[in-house]
């Protein structure tokens, strides 16, 4: 990617960050839609012998040939179409490759923004220029394509987590969800369980059907669940109405510009008739109206892209596609085919109200190009799905954010930047947005970490990244949320946004082991089978002497329910007080921690002890947080924040409260 | 019966192989056949889980639960890309 790597601060520290040989030990699986090995991203130069361990292969096929598709970058591609075509039939291979080919792009995308080779003078029709990078440059990518036109079947996710395991993965990076279930009944839980049970990190994003609460897909607590954020680059356009009003959106056009004089504007609901004619859905707008006019469409429903061929194949000259409610300001970029830009709610209600009340209305787009340093950056993504967790509400998640809206990677020779059948363009590289996007960061900087310390467990690595994440700017406030547009929550953001450099020496960690999280699933009250199906020991029992508590799981960060006092007026003055206990394991120099809490007025939070001193690397100290709050009406929440810090590190984690 | 057949994949106990078996894919394969005369392994998984993944009716998956060394089986789910 571009500009990820200057804003997660790895260009910055290139001095200061060890550039460690066993890195480039590391493989990063990629579960998606295969890889398109002939980008630059999987440049293999300067990359020693495939690591002796590595005991994966490239699969071959019509158009994919292991010879040319695989090197020392790209060490594995395999394809996973049984459970596919079991439900489905067989694949239709004019449509699709059986093979590793990546046809629809994604997974090219999300492979090289994980450890993709650098590529000069990467850029997207001009847009986004720059070097692009993986977050780890010397780790190696295996791919393994599970997801086909018609979906990702799970038996076929199973199938590829066994196998990528079994070829010698140290991250595992699935950018893609289901419903939300048991975990005993989540494939993609139960192959993570046990793949961190090898010591394998993984990460999966946390969803796309944000802002609305408890939309979290990925939630199990050994996998890393990574959020969506902006960074500090966009893409101006500029809408100029026949008023001389100006109204700023984002666009990646890049074709021949509109004419500067102003052109027709008409809105798509008054061209068409449909009564969602309003969307631009295909076949729904009049050409007749439409015709060399500037279309406003309102965003929803059909994919954004298509709706600028819905306009253009009408004979529109032009687009402006509006946010609703539903997304408020929040903009992402296209490619779009012909001039057009996306506004947001407020920009996109003003040029209604001109376009409604002027008789002759009229309009044109102009094309700003790539701005960097934006700020405030990074904002919480509208889409990005958020807390609390409906599988287990006592554990926080998302984990953390990541870079996420308009992230430039490489792209499939299969399709143009759109994905569209009708885009005939190819590029080497897409500027796209998605929690998809945000999880390879960080899968790829879980890469960098276990380069610097292949020590490290999985659990080690996820709280190294939890705890140096930062919630609030630099020059202070909270990370926005673009939702909202105040300050985001550990609900949204989790611990909040990652910071490399910082996690590569966080100076204590939560470690985490196979039996705490065994004690976790006893304390959910899990039988015998349903922890055996998740973690392969069918001679596992739970203590029945012992007081199981998922408050006892040593999570980074802490999520608090209580209880509403029930009836009318319910005896809401009564105070309930939960307690979690956690270890913390130094992992840097000796020395002597202090906590300071920023608790919310409707909660007292008491730590015990409040000093902790470590002797030695590797050290394990414990203490224990008292939550005590009053009753408060169903619904609500308040958050807070722990941090232990020497002086020198800060070793923090949310606190999130809710009342049900 | 057959348009109602669906995924399922099948957790077993490995450690409760019987002694019979000396193949743990054997053992899947008799523990399928025995509620199915037509269904096939998909997949055998040995890393991240042990059991398989077969095309079966309810009724067959029902069957399947009770069979000795059978943990779960659960209904294949899609996913989505993100």
């Amino acid at each position: 990617t571009t500009r990820t790597p200057e804003f997660l601060g790895l260009d910055r520290r290139e001095g200061l960050i060890p550039q460690s040989n066993t890195e480039s030990d590391v493989v990063v699986g990629v579960l998606d839609t295969g890889v398109w090995p002939e980008r630059k991203s999987y440049d293999d130069a300067g990359l020693g012998p495939v690591p002796a361990s590595w005991k994966g292969v490239c699969e071959e096929g019509k158009d994919f040939k292991a010879a040319d598709a695989c090197n020392r970058k790209l060490v594995g591609a395999r394809f996973f179409s049984k459970g596919y075509e079991a439900s489905m039939g067989p694949i239709d291979e004019t449509k699709e490759s059986r093979s590793p080919r990546d046809n629809d792009g994604h997974g090219t995308h999300t492979s090289s923004t994980a450890a993709g080779s650098a590529v000069p003078d990467a850029n997207l029709l001009g847009y986004a220029a720059g070097t692009a990078r993986g977050m780890s440059t010397r780790a190696r990518v295996a791919v393994y394509k599970v997801c086909w036109l018609g979906g990702c079947f799970s038996s076929d996710i199973l199938a590829a987590m066994d196998k990528a395991i079994e070829d010698g993965c140290g991250v595992l990076s699935l950018s893609l969800g289901g419903g939300m279930s048991d975990y005993y009944r989540d494939s993609v839980a139960i192959g993570a369980f046990n793949a961190m049970a090898k010591g394998v990190v993984v990460s999966c994003s946390a969803g796309n059907a944000g802002p609305g609460t408890s939309t979290l897909s990925n939630v199990a607590p050994w996998i890393t669940t990574v959020g969506a954020g902006t960074i500090d680059r966009d893409f101006p356009a500029y809408v100029v109405l026949g008023d001389g009003k100006n109204y700023t959106g984002v666009s990646l056009y890049s074709g021949k510009p509109l004419p500067s004089s102003p052109l027709p504007l008409i809105y798509a609901g008054n061209a068409t008739n449909a009564t969602n004619g309003n969307l631009c859905m295909v076949g729904t707008l009049l050409p007749d109206k439409v015709s060399g006019k500037i279309v406003l469409c309102d965003r929803g429903i059909n994919a954004r892209v298509q709706k600028g061929f819905v306009v253009r194949d009408a004979g529109g000259a032009g687009m402006i596609l509006a946010n609703t409610a539903a997304n408020g300001e929040e903009l992402v970029a296209d490619a779009h085919l012909l001039p057009a830009t996306a506004v947001g709610e407020k920009a996109g209600d003003a040029i209604k109200s001109y376009l409604f009340s002027d008789p002759n209305p009229k309009a044109t787009v102009a094309f700003g190009g790539t701005k960097v340093g934006v700020m405030p950056s990074p904002v919480v993504a509208a889409f990005s799905s958020r807390g609390p967790n409906a599988v287990t509400p006592d554990i926080l998640k998302p984990d953390l954010v990541a870079p996420g809206v308009n992230i430039l990677a490489a792209w499939s020779g299969s399709v143009g930047p759109t994905g569209q059948a009708a885009d005939p363009r190819r590029t080497e590289f897409n500027i796209i947005s998605g929690t998809s996007m945000s999880c390879p960061h960080v899968s790829g900087l879980a890469a960098f970490l276990r380069g610097a310390h292949p020590d490290w467990s999985p659990g080690a690595v996820k709280s190294a990244l939890m705890t140096t994440a930062y919630a609030d700017y630099p020059g202070g406030g909270g990370i926005l949320d673009v939702a909202t547009g105040r300050p985001a929550t550990p609900f949204d953001f989790g611990a909040g946004h990652v910071d490399p450099p910082k996690a590569l020496d966080p100076g204590l960690v939560y470690d985490l082991t196979v039996d705490d999280y065994l004690d976790f699933l006893c304390a959910l009250n899990y039988t015998t089978l349903q922890i055996a199906s998740v973690s392969r020991r069918s001679n596992f029992t739970c203590d029945n002497k012992k007081a199981y508590a998922v408050s006892d799981l040593n999570y980074p960060s802490f999520a608090v329910a209580f209880a509403t006092a029930s009836g009318a007026g319910g005896g809401g003055s009564a105070t309930t007080t939960v307690k979690h206990t956690r270890t913390l394991t130094n992992v840097g120099a000796p020395g002597t921690y202090k906590a300071t809490v920023s608790a919310p007025e409707e909660a007292k939070v008491t730590v015990d002890p409040s000093e902790l001193s470590f002797a030695a690397a590797g050290e394990k100290k414990s203490y224990t947080v008292a939550f005590s709050a009053a009753s408060q009406p169903s619904g609500t929440a308040a958050f807070g924040r722990l941090e232990w810090s020497d002086g020198k590190h800060v070793v923090a984690s949310p606190l999130a409260f809710t009342w049900t | 019966a057959v348009a109602k057949k669906r995924t399922y994949i099948v957790h077993m106990a490995k450690s409760q192989m019987p002694p019979a078996f000396t193949e743990h894919r054997h053992w899947y394969d008799a523990s399928l056949r025995s509620v199915s005369d037509a269904a096939e392994i998909i997949y055998a998984y040995d890393t991240v889980a042990h059991g398989f993944s077969a095309r079966l009716s309810p009724a067959e998956a029902r069957a399947l639960e009770h069979r000795p060394g059978v943990l779960g089986v659960v209904p294949e789910e899609r996913y989505e890309l993100h």
